[in-house]
């Protein structure tokens, strides 16, 4: 269990390092000896639960968005939003 | 053009407005949808609610707690005569991103804060469209759950932002069964199920202590958390804790957010699937102008998202200081029947949180709460100045959905400004 601990600590700090666009490096630096024995802990315990983070948001499957000229208002006072109104 | 929301008879009587709120460079996309009041549109105040999860849909909030209808076993809207826009118009909004009808072609939102700009922008251009809304009219948001994280966040967004660039004030805010303070509230989940919390326990004593037993740990991973507030230390905290003061209750099959009953289905209501089938219905896509082909209540892929995880054990409460302490008046209410964000812990945090008058709020006697609407002993309160906490008798973790008179009598009598 150790063993496969060790790899699923490295697994899932790696994926978790992969997701925030973090170097070996920067992880080593920002998570301390003692944390990263708890991931290791934590895939052990709880390797249902680990294996299931989600480390992007996946999204939504078929999107059918409709132009603006089909809305009855369209607001663009802000700078990078829109609110389209029905 | 887009048919009218009215066309599908939720509420024939009031003006709708349903939409997307567009982030063009991120590619999110939020939909929401209004309901003017049944009353005074033009004199009542607005509220924006916000469900929880993380990652379920506002229209939760609307079709199975207080929103204007109801969805029955026919796949058809029933009339509800506690529909929180009675007297007050109210906005649901689906957010983050990939939660109900909301969508991003990309990765989505990964944690609260990110959102708070967008709904900050969203609000600005929804009084911006509509001024006769904001004229004089106060504002009010309102969420449950996972909103405990929100609604913090989002409320010190919008105080953020000086009045006079600001379309809209901001009244008050309204947090039902929520999560804000774990490191307070995990340590109620042991007494709400092993019969401390006003119903019997649902463990074996063994079960019980095994939940005492894991609990130094759980807090001190949560501890870790409030002080780095980094990834690393939170993201175990939050799967080491929930297992071990959520997973012997989630393992009698009792149902999270009603200790009474017994969890059926995938969200522990039968009756929930009927809101799902209806919105999934073309007639109702096209009514509303809405852009994904497939509507959820809840998106677990949001629920077990590496980065919400994190955000789970963070400190919100921390805001909610600052919020009290800018005058905001804050209501903390809590069903008593829910186990997952129960009353005891919210009624804990509620009494240990800093502010410059949370000396007096705690010396403050704990009243009986009568229900302006049915008379009767709903619950109990406790108030001082712009704070108050309210224990709702018979609610589960939707309060709406099981107390729906005194749910409006609570939100009539304190958007009116009955703080107390």
């Amino acid at each position: 269990a150790s063993l496969q601990n060790v790899f699923q600590a490295n697994t899932l700090l790696d994926k978790a390092r992969n997701a925030l666009g973090l170097s070996e490096q920067q992880l080593l630096d920002s998570v301390p000896k003692s944390i990263q024995k708890v991931w290791g802990e934590m895939g052990m315990l709880f390797p249902k639960e680990t294996a299931e983070l989600e480390f992007i948001t996946k999204p939504k499957s078929k999107i059918n968005s409709k132009p603006d000229s089909q809305w009855d208002f369209v607001v663009q006072e802000h700078p990078e939003h829109k609110l389209r109104v029905n | 053009k887009i048919k009218d929301p009215k066309v599908l008879g939720i509420d024939p009587g009031v003006k709708q407005y349903t939409g997307y709120l567009d982030v063009e460079e991120e590619d999110k996309h939020f939909f929401y949808w209004f309901f003017e009041s049944r009353n005074d549109p033009k004199n009542d105040p607005v509220i924006l609610w916000l469900n929880g999860g993380p990652g379920c849909s506002s229209l939760t909030g609307l079709f199975f707690e207080l929103g204007p209808s109801s969805i029955g076993p026919e796949i058809k809207p029933i009339y509800n005569p506690h529909s929180w826009n009675s007297n007050a118009s109210v906005i649901f909004l689906d957010q983050p991103v990939n939660v109900g009808y909301s969508y991003s072609g990309s990765g989505g939102v990964s944690n609260t804060v990110a959102a708070g700009k967008d709904v900050y922008a969203f609000l600005q251009l929804f009084f911006k469209q509509f001024p006769e809304y904001a004229s004089g009219q106060e504002f009010h948001i309102a969420g449950e759950s996972y909103a405990g994280h929100y609604i913090p966040v989002f409320a010190t967004e919008i105080l953020s932002h000086p009045q006079e660039e600001r379309s809209f004030n901001l009244t008050s805010v309204l947090i039902g069964n929520g999560l804000t303070d774990p490191l307070t509230q995990y340590s109620y989940y042991e007494p709400m199920a092993c019969g401390e919390g006003g119903e019997p326990s649902v463990l074996e004593p063994e079960e019980c202590e095994g939940m005492l037993d894991t609990l130094p740990r759980c807090l001190s991973l949560i501890e870790s958390c409030y002080e780095s507030e980094s990834v690393w230390t939170c993201v175990p905290a939050s799967i080491y804790c929930n297992n071990a003061q959520m997973g012997p209750y989630q393992k009698t099959g009792k149902n999270v957010y009603d200790i009474r009953k017994e969890c059926q289905g995938e969200l522990c209501y039968a009756e929930m699937k009927y809101m799902d089938e209806y919105l999934n219905l073309d007639v109702v896509k096209q009514a509303v102008g809405a852009e994904v082909d497939n509507y959820e209540s809840c998106n677990f892929n949001i629920n077990r998202n590496f980065l919400l995880a994190g955000d789970w054990m963070k400190p919100y409460h921390k805001a909610v200081t600052n919020l009290l302490n800018q005058g905001l008046p804050v209501l903390i209410y809590a069903g008593d029947k829910d186990f997952i964000c129960n009353w005891l812990g919210n009624e804990a945090w509620s009494n240990v949180l800093p502010w410059k008058h949370a000396e007096k709020f705690q010396d403050q006697p704990v009243k009986n709460w009568i229900s302006s609407t049915t008379g009767d002993k709903a619950g109990k309160v406790k108030n001082y100045e712009n704070f108050t906490f309210l224990r709702i008798y018979g609610g589960g973790h939707m309060v709406p959905f099981d107390q729906p008179e005194n749910a409006l009598a609570m939100v009539n009598d304190w958007v009116k400004g009955s703080y107390n």
